[in-house]
């Protein structure tokens, strides 16, 4: 069950514009991305198409980004879809479907034009509005087994492969690829993968809005989870996620932020010893399936450090953790660890409860995207520009228009959180008085009144035994 | 609960995970909110699918006919300010309030509850042989003042922690209690002043207890169910 949508790139807020303004652009049609993909794919001259979320309208185009003559224009209205084979740099299969702009042979000749019969006359290989072979680039028209080849302007030399590396050959992923960015989008059984914006054939959690950092495109192989490595949901409705086949790079990275007595940012690179819990519970050894099976095996995840049963972060959690000895207890933070004091005063932060806090910090604690002020989705704000006009309710900034107590806040871009407080710490300011003097003192306990709640039989409570 | 007695806690919830075992205690706030403690769930993403929260009866594990046992699916969690290490948990429908089921008060936003005032806790615990395991259990605590309890922890109480005195009885929460409500009488109301965090060891004599300071983040709560 692939989505048309599969072939495509997805820019959000682009417009594609020619530089000087060419032929009239085509009317726009009425429908949705998947429906503009497949009129796009059935149209021969289509490569690319602006589609309009709120209206639901899609504008055909005959270009992409690598056309000459073009650029591409921020515009939070559209959204715009390229063939990936005209953007990628790698090639599929046998390269057949490539459309890059490559040309220049892998021993570094120029290509000779297509419509060329200079320095070679070749008639077979004609351009047409089908087959793609356009100006002087690497095309493979006769599905030869080595890719893309091109006719050479070396007189000598008639005909050379581009050497054009296969997508999942040409980006390497690092540990277990929660980084990797590359173009793989098919699963190592060759299954092709799921576009992580549907949620069909599988529903699944990993919506991109959501995890903004996790570069959830298209339907590329990503690791979003800490998994051993990339994976995609499938588009085979009876295999819902499979692994992908990526090179790992040579060479692995050095780990940065390495701290031992303390933690910074969410502890990935701590190295230190702790291995109890807050409550003293012993942590289980990373390289033990008892009393809690896991799939965090130290070999498998050779970057992160899994010795015997220190606290750690191999999975991008909030700080290091560990499964816990307590076989009722699966999993504790570390909190005890404490923060590395440089840090706390790295970051923006604010003053008192941060209802004067203007800065730019757009993100939740927990990373995701902060929803826009004057949006309506994914929620229904009660607060807003026009309800709070002078709260400078910019964008989608953290604020605090309600002097919530706890801080900057806002609604966020994933459905289920309608709102979170913001990844800004309170400015760093002389210690508050004990808590009797700040907090509300004690009225006498007649003042205070509840209302249907906090009452029980207390004959109940006598006669509990 | 160490150093308990079987009693009533109508606002006391069971957590319990997908193989339908108690792990975490609770208290129900609102008919579709429950209040518990951070440190029960693997994250503020964690998946509760299979999740649910038992009410109404006073046996960990109830037999099936039990008639006013109430079991109802979790369908989310949201995580308090980081510093406050509390959770809310939204229930995929109202509890039936009743003479074995109800809501415990909130306090007044940053309230102080009175050195000495009656509180008690509940849960479905760890007993260590002090009483019947199989239900529920409650034990009686009195609030310790802020700065006697600073002094007794070498100054290491935060705002957002709430401390009761230490009984030479060994009174206390322990494993399987955490999450559930430190109530006190005010006004004649159970008010959820408290929740019962892990500490080191379960019922110290030496030392007083720690809560977290529920009115710190009334306004939090409110915000949460309004929202």
């Amino acid at each position: 069950q692939r989505s048309p949508l599969n072939d495509f790139q997805r820019l959000r807020a682009t417009e594609l514009l020619p530089a000087v303004p060419a032929e009239p652009p085509r009317p726009a049609e009425r429908g949705s991305a998947e429906q503009c993909a497949r009129r796009c794919a059935a149209s021969p001259g289509c490569r690319a198409f602006h589609h309009d979320r709120q209206s639901q309208l899609c504008q055909l185009l005959p270009r992409t980004q690598h056309s000459p003559r073009v650029q591409l224009h921020k515009n939070i209205h559209y959204d715009l879809y390229q063939k990936k084979d005209y953007l990628r740099d790698c090639i599929v299969g046998n390269g057949s479907s490539y459309r890059g702009t490559r040309a220049t042979t892998e021993k570094g000749l120029r290509c000779q034009h297509w419509h060329a019969m200079t320095p070679h006359d070749h008639s077979r290989f004609l351009p047409s509005p089908r087959n793609g072979l356009e100006e002087n680039y690497c095309r493979n028209p006769d599905r030869d087994k080595r890719g893309p080849w091109c006719y050479t302007m070396d007189p000598n030399v008639r005909h050379q492969s581009c050497g054009i590396k296969k997508c999942e050959d040409a980006v390497c992923m690092t540990c277990n690829g929660e980084e990797y960015r590359g173009a793989v989008d098919h699963t190592e059984s060759g299954i092709e993968c799921q576009r992580w914006d549907l949620q069909h054939p599988h529903k699944h959690p990993y919506h991109p809005d959501k995890y903004p950092d996790k570069g959830l495109d298209d339907n590329y192989c990503r690791n979003p989870d800490s998994s051993e490595r990339p994976w995609c949901y499938t588009t085979d409705p009876g295999r819902e996620r499979e692994y992908c086949r990526v090179r790992l790079c040579k060479k692995r990275p050095r780990p940065h932020n390495v701290t031992t007595g303390c933690f910074r940012g969410k502890g990935e690179g701590y190295r230190g010893r702790v291995n109890v819990t807050v409550s003293g519970i012993p942590c289980q050894r990373w390289d033990s399936q008892t009393p809690h099976r896991h799939h965090f095996v130290p070999e498998k995840y050779p970057c992160k450090d899994l010795q015997e049963n220190y606290c750690r972060n191999p999975d991008g959690s909030e700080a290091p953790w560990c499964f816990t000895a307590h076989a009722s207890i699966r999993i504790a933070f570390c909190f005890h660890i404490r923060r590395c004091p440089d840090e706390l005063d790295a970051q923006e932060c604010y003053h008192g409860h941060g209802e004067r806090y203007h800065g730019h910090v757009s993100k939740t604690r927990k990373g995701i995207t902060c929803q826009p002020w004057a949006a309506h989705e994914p929620h229904e704000p009660q607060i807003s520009p026009v309800t709070h006009p002078e709260a400078h309710l910019e964008e989608n900034y953290c604020r605090n228009p309600d002097n919530d107590s706890h801080g900057p806040w806002c609604y966020t871009m994933d459905p289920r959180t309608p709102f979170d407080y913001c990844a800004i710490k309170p400015c760093c300011e002389p210690p508050p008085a004990p808590p009797a003097k700040l907090l509300t003192p004690t009225p006498p306990a007649d003042v205070v009144a509840f209302e249907e709640c906090g009452r029980r039989d207390e004959r109940l409570q006598r006669k509990g035994r | 609960i160490i150093g308990g007695q079987p009693g009533n806690s109508p606002w006391t919830v069971s957590i319990r995970n997908r193989a339908g075992v108690h792990f975490c205690g609770g208290s129900l706030v609102k008919e579709q909110w429950v209040v518990s403690t951070r440190q029960c769930f693997a994250s503020c993403d964690a998946d509760l699918t299979g999740y649910e929260v038992q009410l109404g009866t006073l046996f960990k594990d109830p037999s099936p006919g039990d008639p006013d046992q109430q079991t109802i699916p979790i369908t989310r969690i949201v995580c308090g300010p980081s510093e406050s290490q509390l959770v809310m948990l939204k229930l995929a429908r109202p509890a039936a309030l009743n003479r074995r089921v109800a809501l415990i008060c909130l306090p007044p936003e940053r309230y102080v509850v009175p050195a000495g005032t009656d509180c008690e806790i509940a849960g479905w615990g760890e007993t260590r042989g002090t009483s019947d395991g199989s239900v529920l259990n409650v034990a009686r605590l009195p609030v310790l003042a802020h700065g006697e309890c600073n002094a007794a922890l070498r100054g290491r109480v935060k705002e957002s922690e709430l401390c009761t005195a230490p009984l030479r009885a060994g009174v206390g929460a322990c494993e399987g209690d955490y999450g559930g409500p430190l109530a006190c009488l005010t006004a004649d109301c159970w008010v959820l002043e408290g929740v019962i965090t892990p500490s080191r060891v379960c019922a110290r004599t030496d030392q007083p207890a720690l809560f977290i300071r529920v009115s710190l983040y009334v306004d939090w709560i409110q915000k949460v169910m309004k929202m």
